[in-house]
């Protein structure tokens, strides 16, 4: 469908990809711990996206399983959400994820 | 106000309150943080009042200057949301607040 493509297309062509909801603090949380490793992600504000938020967000739902926000993409990749994130990032592998995205 | 009136006897009534949202991660923080303590918390979720909702979360944001979700009363006390609950429990504070409360 037309609303997949466009998210392939977006997670594909963007290092960091966030689909986000501007009142919501886990999001709030991830776009900061970006911004703190120096990277500038593409946020994506679902609740300001009119009918097309709920669209997005339930396309999102089936292509990744993931029906929350925040949903976080890197390098292309699905990687889940806040909780996610940080866990990655405690691991040391969120850097790794990012370089070994941005060199490609 | 009828609404002011009706918070206060709430939080005066119950020895925790969280008005809450039934969707938000932060407000499902708080509401296990309590109930890992032992405590069960009155929950108002403020996403399942209809227009009240919104009407009780302009009131709490008066009465408190707080306006947003959760939003965390200990024995009638206003202790803020779950970053400021969090940090509270982590100084052991919480802990006191609650017994002290429950004491009375
Ligand atoms: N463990 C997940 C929690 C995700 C979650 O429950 N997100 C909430 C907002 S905090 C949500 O999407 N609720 C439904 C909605 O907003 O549509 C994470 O770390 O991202
Ligand atoms: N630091 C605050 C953040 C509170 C906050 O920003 N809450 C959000 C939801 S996570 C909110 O109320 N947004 C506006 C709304 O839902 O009406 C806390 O720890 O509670
Ligand atoms: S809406 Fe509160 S943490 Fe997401």
């Amino acid at each position: 469908s037309r609303l997949e493509g466009s998210i392939k297309k977006t997670v594909s062509e963007n290092l960091v990809v966030i689909y986000s909801k501007t009142w919501c603090s886990y999001a709030s949380e991830v776009k900061s711990l970006f911004k703190r490793l120096g990277v500038q992600p593409l946020v994506i504000e679902l609740d300001e996206l009119g009918a097309q938020g709920p669209q997005l967000q339930k396309m999102l739902g089936r292509l990744t399983g993931q029906h929350t926000v925040p949903n976080v993409f890197v390098g292309g990749r699905h990687i889940g959400g806040c909780t996610d994130t940080l866990k990655l990032y405690r691991k040391g592998e969120l850097a790794a994820l990012l370089s070994e995205a941005s060199a490609k």
